[in-house]
């Protein structure tokens, strides 16, 4: 059964299945070790003593290498695989992650799982038009004023619900490895409740692309003591796994996203949706306007009435008021000599069979009203009657009337028998 | 009583050149 349509076949909001959007996609990264070969080492702490175990990161060994796939790759608890920087890429220097979705999707969080120490100072953003322009979604940082110029864990309230927040929470440098940054895109802004109802978290949770910018890495403040190689050795971003939590936007009007011929992915639309996230009404289905389907409605979009009679029709708001906001479809190009909002009745010159249906395409005949004997060459559109000049009968106009007989003039063409 | 349908070759065109039919 179809997800966007009940038992009965009626309509229905759905959706595609939540997914780590950010699984075997690529990751563009800044930096990564091993190229050339570099060593790198890992602190670990025992009590008070701090121990550093070193190793080779080098990009031309698989089994020394750390490239930016294993941020997206299958995350084996039993086996991690990390990317890894290269070594004190400090501020101000930055390293970043980008991620492309490929589509819109709705996000409901971004996570990393790192194997270094987490950051000191970072930020996700996010961009809603394929990495032409970015906004920040969230900043982490022990001196959120300092690095962003952003309070720590400023409230949000209804008036700034699309405004990123900077917190100092997961800041912490320990534990040294396995640390976890995961930010949920809607927790603590008050409209989540009623997403449906609020086009700003929709926008809001919106997302084509995610970029991780990290800032400032955390020292123990030996980097510039005497021993300070090996110390800035051990100082690196490295992350096993970065997820994307969402849902591929489709408005609702979709329960799965496919891939189209041309690759590109996309919303397997329901509803006479169409558009890459079901953001329009499609062709012939415009008489009401487009809207996001929710838990109560599913607001597909109807096809314009036009009685078979046309291929194009467009939307007009006035006139969808007017009726009550039930129907403002307004057909174009009406066909087979029909005329009107709805091709529902027959144009100039024209008038209705009766004994066919409107959507007939021969539901209107031509007036064919006398040359002569006519004073005009439209007819009344329900009887076809012509108008007769004096002492002419007949629905064509073209015999004179009892008690009349043919003149000899185009201009009068019956006169009275005398 | 069904009249006779006007007989186009009855009429007299001659003021009248622009109004005429083809088939007149």
């Amino acid at each position: 059964p179809d997800p966007c349509y009940d038992e009965n076949g009626n309509p229905r909001r759905c959706i595609p299945d939540f997914v780590n959007s950010a699984f075997g996609k690529d990751v563009r990264v800044s930096s990564t070790c091993g190229s050339p070969a570099a060593r790198y080492c890992v602190v670990s702490e025992k009590g008070d003593d701090r121990s550093r175990d070193c190793h080779t990161c080098d990009a031309g060994d698989p089994k020394k290498y750390h490239p930016s796939a294993y941020l997206t790759d299958l995350n084996n608890p039993h086996n991690l695989t990390c990317w890894q920087s290269e070594n004190y890429a400090q501020y101000p220097q930055n390293v970043t992650l980008t991620l492309s979705l490929g589509k819109k999707f709705e996000v409901t969080y971004v996570s990393l799982q790192f194997c270094s120490p987490r950051p000191e100072s970072m930020a996700i953003y996010k961009s809603m038009d394929y990495g032409k322009s970015w906004v920040p979604f969230q900043y982490y940082s022990t001196q959120c004023k300092k690095m962003y110029n952003r309070q720590n864990k400023a409230v949000i309230t209804k008036q700034n619900e699309q405004e990123a927040i900077c917190t100092d929470s997961h800041t912490d440098m320990h534990p040294l490895t396995g640390g976890l940054i995961a930010f949920s895109t809607l927790d603590g802004r008050p409209s989540a409740h009623d997403f449906d109802n609020s086009p700003v978290l929709q926008d809001w949770v919106t997302a084509t692309d995610i970029k991780v910018i990290f800032s400032r890495l955390h020292t123990f403040g030996d980097e510039n003591e005497d021993d300070s190689e090996l110390a800035r050795d051990s100082y690196y971003y490295a992350v096993s796994d970065l997820q994307v939590g969402g849902r591929c936007k489709c408005n609702g009007h979709a329960s799965k996203c496919v891939k189209d011929r041309e690759g590109q992915l996309v919303c397997e639309c329901k509803h006479n949706t169409a558009g890459p996230e079901c953001d329009r009404c499609k062709p012939f289905h415009y008489d009401r306007p487009w809207q996001r389907a929710t838990a109560r409605e599913a607001n597909e979009c109807v096809a314009c009435h036009c009685n078979l009679h046309a291929r194009r029709c467009r939307f007009n708001m006035e006139l969808y008021k007017l009726s009550g906001r039930r129907s403002g479809g307004v057909c174009l190009n009406c066909r087979h000599n029909t005329a009107g909002r709805h091709c529902h009745y027959c144009k100039e010159g024209f008038y209705r069979d009766m004994s066919k249906s409107i959507s007939h395409r021969r539901a209107c005949k031509a007036c064919d009203c006398h040359p002569v004997g006519a004073a005009g060459k439209t007819c009344n559109q329900t009887t076809g009657q012509c108008p007769c000049k004096d002492g002419v009968a007949g629905i064509t106009c073209n015999r004179c009337a009892k008690g009349y007989q043919q003149s000899r003039s185009p201009i009068a063409p019956c006169i009275k028998i005398p | 009583e069904v009249m006779p349908t006007l007989d186009m070759a009855l009429f007299d065109w001659t003021d009248y050149e622009d109004m005429k039919p083809a088939d007149a």
